[in-house]
């Protein structure tokens, strides 16, 4: 998966 | 979530509160460097930015407010109201070497090119570098003190812990983020040379000296 739509980590 | 990150982020906060307790108890921002703070803040204003545009979860938001708030609480301790116990003269690691090559970086690296994403690389890049104003100063000053050394354990666990939890959402997720991945660990290794010195010297009870 594309990282980059959200940022779900700290 | 899972464990790893879930204890990387309880490190996290432990280190950030370890230091804003050491900082108003001893009413002293003695061997604290306030410039590593500043980049921090940075770090967590520029990553945090779409607080208010994206919910991720309610741990998500809680966490990113914490860290803005007590990263400024900590600028503001350590150059205001205890500004006559700061120590200047030892904390002076040029933070412009750190912030242009972070900005340089997100220009190279980044998911897309929007405002956002582009804060968002930059503050990956900047925190894998934020501690060294600190490592320097704990190198200048030859010594840091026990609590202050205990809030870089924890601090450089936090990222370690990380790398444990991308490790982990690879292979059950297939989630990998090549930016954040690469500069965790560069951050981690700017750790080492202190985990090593914090394991042999501060868990057997000893001050914590830097050879010069």
């Amino acid at each position: 998966d594309v990282e980059g739509e959200t940022h779900d980590e700290l | 979530m899972n464990l790893f990150r879930l204890m990387g982020d309880v490190s996290h906060v432990l280190a950030v509160f370890i230091l804003l307790a050491k900082i108003w108890r001893t009413r002293s921002a003695a061997g604290i460097s306030g410039r590593s703070q500043i980049l921090f803040t940075i770090v967590y204003l520029a990553r945090y930015m779409d607080l208010f545009f994206s919910f991720i979860s309610l741990y998500n938001t809680v966490m990113k407010l914490l860290f803005i708030s007590a990263s400024c609480a900590t600028v503001y301790l350590i150059y205001f109201k205890f500004r006559a116990t700061y120590d200047g003269n030892h904390d002076t690691f040029r933070i412009e070497f750190v912030l242009v090559p972070s900005l340089l970086l997100a220009f190279i690296f980044h998911y897309s090119m929007s405002f956002f994403e582009l804060a968002w690389s930059f503050s990956i890049f900047l925190e894998a570098v934020a501690i060294l104003p600190q490592l320097f100063m704990v190198t200048k000053t030859g010594e840091a003190e026990n609590i202050t050394s205990h809030y870089l354990f924890a601090l450089g666990s936090y990222r370690a812990l990380y790398i444990l939890n991308w490790i982990y959402r690879y292979y059950t997720e297939g989630h990998f983020d090549p930016i954040a991945v690469c500069a965790g660990i560069v951050q981690t290794i700017l750790y080492c040379d202190f985990f090593y010195l914090y394991v042999t010297k501060v868990l057997q009870g000893r001050k914590l000296q830097v050879l010069p």
